[in-house]
């Protein structure tokens, strides 16, 4: 994990610090990162110590935006970044099927938990991950994935949706769909005040319906949906004086 | 380490003295002293050693740089100094109790990216900007 830039010189002097000034000196780095307090992330289970999606696709960023950092003035940023400077990526809490008594589920709903998202953010492009797992059978076929927003459910008929984008591929393709929610991050932040709820539907050319991913296990770690927004960061909030 | 003095003959002209035709005031400040010039030094900054990497993705740390340095008169070329700092570091020489030398400080700073998870295990990835020295100079 080490990133790059040169390694501290050999025999560095260092000078011992007092446990209070140890916690000041943190305190303050924290607070040039734009950091409240120290994040204190649950440890994964020991079972799932295989890489998690998230960290894998940031990692590929972290090192395009790296690449990036020596100069300010440099020429047209890395394409995938935009004029992002701040990523976030989410893993969907929650995953629902739903489906209309037969085998394949009929739409498949992911939400995602996005209260960490620091008010006042400009939000530069957002995009949904899911991995496609490649299909035995018919692997010609043309499937077509649509993506909506739930903006709102409702328990006597189906939930209001915001149409986000459509994507096609065929039945046999594998690997990661990126679908573009912008829209959905965007009208999020305007309210702020539930979960996102993203809801896919596959279709094949004749509006047949098709399930997504088989198998009641669900994806591997590595392999789990993932949510990422791209911000153009506001300014550092003032630091209170010391 | 400083370049030697060049011996040079006098001019009639309302230039600046050279250093070794005033001996005693230009020498004692021009680094035959020992002092080093205004330039940049290694200073790196470690997340492993802070005890962060139960948080921080990568890096495990980075090279912030800091600057230290004297500013005095003359200012050499390899000091990145501005006509004000030249100008402030003459005066200096005339009136040392009323204006200060000139600052060793970054000239150019560059960002670094960190990565790391939030408290929620969501992924962030943040450029900070002005956080590495690339360059010092009198200022």
């Amino acid at each position: 994990g080490g990133g790059p830039g040169p390694r501290p010189p050999p025999g560095c002097p260092q000078r011992r610090l007092g446990a209070r000034e140890r916690r000041d000196m943190q305190r303050e780095i924290l607070a040039v990162l734009g950091l409240p307090g120290r994040p204190r992330p649950r440890a994964p289970p020991a079972a799932s110590r295989l890489p998690a999606s998230a960290p894998l696709f940031m990692l590929d960023l972290y090192r395009a935006m790296a690449s990036d950092d020596d100069d300010d003035d440099a020429g047209p940023p890395e394409r995938r970044l935009g004029r992002a400077d701040l990523v976030m990526s989410f893993v969907n809490m929650v995953e629902r099927d739903h489906a209309l008594g037969r085998q394949e589920p009929h739409w498949k709903e992911f939400l995602f938990d996005l209260t960490q998202i620091p008010a006042g953010e400009a939000v530069t492009a957002a995009e949904f991950r899911i991995y496609k797992e490649p299909s035995t059978q018919l692997v010609n076929r043309t499937l077509h994935v649509s993506t909506f927003q739930v903006v709102q459910e409702h328990s006597n008929r189906e939930s209001d949706l915001f149409f986000l984008d459509l994507q096609t591929l065929q039945a046999g393709d594998e690997g990661w769909l990126v679908l573009d929610v912008t829209a959905a991050g965007d009208r999020w932040l305007l309210s702020r005040h539930k979960d996102l709820g993203l809801r896919l539907y596959v279709e094949t050319e004749d509006g047949e319906a098709r399930g997504w991913a088989p198998g009641s296990s669900g994806p591997p770690r590595s392999r789990r949906p993932i949510h990422g927004h791209f911000f153009r960061a506001s300014p550092s909030p003032g630091r209170a004086p010391r | 380490a400083l370049r030697p003095l060049k011996r040079r003959q006098p001019k009639r002209t309302n230039e600046l003295p050279q250093p070794n035709k005033l001996p005693g005031i230009f020498d004692a400040v021009h680094g035959s002293n020992g002092r080093q010039v205004c330039r940049r030094h290694e200073l790196y900054v470690s997340f492993r050693d802070l005890g962060w990497l139960d948080w921080v993705i990568a890096p495990q740390g980075y090279s912030a740089y800091y600057c230290e340095g004297e500013c005095s008169f003359p200012l050499d070329s390899c000091m990145n100094a501005t006509n004000h700092a030249i100008l402030q570091s003459l005066v200096h020489l005339m009136k040392p109790d009323a204006v200060p030398k000139a600052c060793c400080a970054p000239t150019k700073l560059s960002a670094t990216s960190v990565l790391y998870y939030d408290s929620s295990n969501n992924v962030i990835l943040r450029k900070h900007r002005n956080m590495v020295v690339k360059a010092c100079g009198c200022h």
